[in-house]
Order: structure tokens, then sequence, then C-alpha cells
């Protein structure tokens, strides 16, 4: 799966993922990442998520919109928000995964529960990072 | 607005002996590849929907990603691709799921967002979609990698042990 997040020069947010899904999936199973709510979501006034990890647990603990709701409803930033939902409502579910997030100030977040995730920025100081674990 | 862009390119466990220095080097490469396709866009006043669209088709077409060229293979061996994107400013979505042979399912769901009354189209039905409005489509062996083969076919063969051992081996299961 792979995703991307952005903050254009308007200030509007963008989110979105693209996937080839579940290794041996039958039955024309379905992830998270066609699911907006679950693996893609994106509001001017909360943040951008793009999401990959366990579908199933995804798409019901509803991670991207649950983190743009924690930081429009509790007023937490995106990183409180994105950790919650990653390491504590979805690691206690059993799901694991990870989210790349966009604030609306253009903060690039990352929050994953697994060894390793491919990730990226070029943040508003034009700085650019790359990483894998 | 300052402008900013991120990405990911799958989660998981990502074992370090499975990771050469040069295959790392290369998946640095690609990553900051498609961060800069977006980020150009950005850079000129381009908007992120657009910027979102130009960094994952750099991640579609490389064999490195799960998603595109290079996603996992099914049960039956084939590919079946998903995609969706939202906007911020007006809570715009479009999403797809289950094609076969559209190049980049990214565009897909862009389309359905801005060219449909939908959110969401899956199927042959997202595939008539994908035809009428000109997109891309490829033979499914494009999407086809060597190292994605392989992993469905030590799977397959392990499944076929497992219906043969599953009633001593109860770690063969298989959701």
């Amino acid at each position: 799966t792979v995703g991307a997040v952005a903050l254009d020069k308007h200030g509007n947010l963008a989110a979105g993922t693209s996937t080839g899904g579940m290794t041996n999936k039958k039955f024309g199973r379905i992830g998270d990442s066609p699911i907006i709510g679950a693996g893609t979501y994106a509001d001017n006034k909360a943040c951008a998520i793009s999401a990959t990890g366990h579908g199933e647990y995804f798409i019901r603990a509803a991670v991207a919109h649950d983190i743009c709701a924690r930081v429009l409803y509790q007023g937490v930033s995106l990183q409180a928000a994105a950790d919650a939902v990653i390491f504590d409502k979805l690691k206690n579910m059993g799901g694991d995964g990870g989210i790349v997030g966009m604030s609306p100030q253009g903060d690039p977040v990352f929050s994953f529960n697994t060894p390793g995730m491919y990730r990226g920025y070029i943040d508003k100081s034009g700085s650019v990072f790359t990483g894998i674990y | 607005s300052p402008i900013a862009i991120a990405i990911h390119g799958g989660a998981g466990t990502i074992l370090k002996k499975n990771l050469t220095p040069e295959i790392e080097a290369q998946y640095h490469a690609k990553l900051e590849e498609s961060l800069r396709a977006g980020y150009q866009i950005l850079e000129s006043g381009g908007s992120s929907i657009d910027a979102i669209q130009a960094t994952i088709i750099v991640l579609e077409n490389s064999p490195l990603f799960n998603a595109g060229k290079g996603a996992v293979f099914t049960h039956h061996k084939t590919n079946e691709l998903d995609a969706s994107i939202m906007e911020g400013k007006t809570l715009n979505a479009g999403a797809i799921s289950g094609v076969t042979r559209v190049k980049n399912p990214i565009l897909l769901a862009a389309k359905v967002m801005t060219e449909s009354k939908h959110v969401m189209l899956s199927g042959e039905g997202a595939e008539t979609f994908a035809k009428q409005q000109q997109l891309e489509f490829v033979a499914p062996e494009y999407f086809h990698t060597p190292r994605r083969l392989k992993q469905i076919d030590n799977l397959l063969t392990k499944e076929k042990n497992a219906r043969i051992e599953a009633p001593t081996n109860p770690n063969f299961k298989y959701g």
C-alpha cells in the first residue's frame, strides 16, 4: 500500500491511498485503502490521513476519520491523536499498521506500531526526509 | 499557506536481513523521487489533489511497492487494485476497488471524485467508467513481478500442505 498527504498554497489539504491489497486474498476481499474514513480522509479544519496496515482493523476502527475527529473535537495535536489511535485503540483491537498525516499548518506526522514503515516528507522548510525502520 | 507533502509506502515487518544496502538505497531514492514529483506541483501553486496524484503515480509505477506494478497477488494469482482520494476543502472524495487493468488506480479514484456523482465504484463497473474517462489500460501481466509471484506460490504451497497437514498441524490456519 502507498499513500500521500499534502498541503497546498491555498491552504487545502488532500489525502490519497492506493494498494494491491492482501496477498492470497479471496472472495473479493477489500481492505481499508479505498474506504473513505478508514484508509483515507482529509478535512481542512483537522488533517489529512493516509493509512496502511491490517485493513480489517482499520475499517472497524475508522482510523483516518477518528484521528481527524480527535483533532477537531478534542483539540489535541495531530501527533497525539494519531498515536492514541495507532498505539491504543488499534493495538488493543489487535490491529497493526501506521499512518502518514498532515496538519493544516503543514506539519507532517507519522505513527506506526510495526517495526517499519516506508515513509518520507518534504516539509514547509523544504527539507527532505525518507525512512524505513 | 506553507506547502508540505508526506508519504508512506506500506508498513509491516521490514526485515533488515531482507534489504541489502543496494535495495534499501533504491527504496530511499524512489520515496524521494515521488515526494519531489508532488512537491514541485505545490511549489508552482498547484493543488494538493494534483500533488497527491503525481506522488502516488510514481509509487504505483514502481515495482517496489504493493500498489499498481508490484502489487501482491490474490488467491487466484490476479492483481486486484483499490484506491481512494479526498480533498479537505469540500470533503469531496473518490474511491475504486477491485480493478485489474487500470494502470494508475489513483487517477481513476480522482475521476470518480470529479467526473461522477458517486464516491465509490467497484470492479467491472469501475473499469467501464475508466474507459469512458480515457484512462490508460494495461494487460493484467503488467502488474506482475517475480518477487510477488514467488510470494504467492510459496503461500499457495503452504496452504495446500496445510490442507493435508491441518488435522495434525493447527498452525496452518488461513483467514
